[in-house]
């Protein structure tokens, strides 16, 4: 996967952080200090469908299957979307006082690709 | 950077954040709703008066003892806003361990008696793995009981599943005591039975079978000992049957 660096208009990662105490948040969420609000932007021309940074998706394979079996795949809209995600364990007060710690998966964008 | 004049604060200008632009307070605001969202949560939680930082401390030492670092700080694994998980299954099983610290009942004749307030959170459907009531024993000072003997048998309350108000079962384990320590009990089935009742509210009554002339008080809800406040842990897991897919 891309990492969006401002230079290439193609589908890569954009990092994007928040503080938990810049959005005054940190009274109530203990760990972790902050928020990966990764997100997937950029263009995905047709060449780029079934890039590395795609190959488990689900949605490259059937785009491939199409191919094979001489289907036109230009005529279909390739899209920039996360291709690898990961789970961030949180620990925090609920509305009861108590601590809870869980882990939320899917919660990170680690990885970018056309589909 | 604008020059500094004499008597002005050079460093002022710095480390300032950029004032947000529409489009940045937009996006923060569907990231709030988003981490809500995935927490199962409406709103943020109100914190007007936090948990006391003693009894924060001391119920996460207790439950990840053996993983402090060298440097003697609380290391909590997975918080560091990643983690890695072995398989795919664990992946697709949002776990929680909720840490519930006691309050006490404000009826004068139950001093013996905790409750708990945890709900089954946003309403999902939560299977508790395991629960366990943690404890603090104390040991009284030397003259206030009969001396040497010092196993005891401590019984915990609770209300029995689908009884009426007043019918409690309960549970005992037989405790050696050689000094003030936290003990734990087991209360999987209780909460289990509660959280599909969908009450709230968890009544426990602490009892010390043959404690009347040992120097042994179970520490229960002291203000002025916040460290040894009485917790409980429960590990869930979340079921959604309608999203779940296993493998075969």
């Amino acid at each position: 996967g891309l990492e969006c660096d401002g230079r290439t208009s193609l589908c890569c990662r954009q990092q994007f952080y928040i503080d938990f105490r810049l959005i005054g948040w940190n009274d109530w969420i203990i760990a972790p200090t902050g928020y990966y609000g990764n997100y997937c932007e950029g263009s995905c021309p047709a060449y780029m469908a079934g890039a590395p940074g795609s190959a488990s998706s689900f949605h490259t394979a059937v785009v491939n299957q199409y191919r094979m079996r001489g289907m036109n795949p230009g005529t279909m809209n390739s899209c920039c979307i996360p291709t690898k995600l990961s789970t961030m364990s949180m620990l925090y007060f609920d509305d009861e006082y108590n601590i809870v710690k869980r882990d939320v998966p899917n919660m990170i964008v680690e990885e970018c690709g056309c589909a | 950077s604008p020059p500094s004049t004499p008597g002005s604060c050079t460093a002022c200008g710095l480390g300032q954040r950029e004032e947000a632009s529409p489009d940045d307070s937009l996006f923060l605001e569907a990231v709030k709703r988003h981490i809500l969202e995935r927490l199962q949560m409406r709103r943020r939680p109100n914190i007007t008066h936090p948990v006391p930082k003693a009894a924060l401390v001391t119920a996460l030492r207790k439950l990840h003892s053996g993983r402090m670092g060298a440097d003697g700080r609380l290391q909590i694994p997975n918080l560091d806003g990643h983690a890695t998980l072995n398989s795919r299954n664990e992946l697709q099983e949002q776990s929680s361990e909720i840490i519930s610290f006691a309050e006490t009942d404000p009826l004068p004749s139950s001093n013996s008696r905790l409750f708990f307030l945890i709900s089954n959170e946003g309403k999902q459907n939560l299977f508790v793995q395991q629960a366990n009531l943690w404890l603090y024993l104390k040991l009284l000072p030397p003259g206030a009981g009969k001396g040497s003997r010092r196993r005891v048998t401590v019984r915990i309350w609770y209300r029995e599943a689908g009884s009426g108000p007043g019918q409690w079962a309960w549970l005992e384990k037989r405790v050696e005591l050689k000094r003030s320590s936290w003990h734990t009990f087991p209360m999987t089935q209780a909460i289990q039975a509660q959280f599909q009742r969908g009450e709230r509210r968890h009544d426990l009554g602490v009892e010390c079978q043959s404690c009347g002339g040992l120097a042994v008080a179970p520490v229960l809800v002291d203000s002025s000992d916040e460290s040894h406040r009485p917790f409980l842990v429960v590990q869930a897991r979340a079921l959604d049957a309608k999203h779940r897919i296993r493998k075969r």
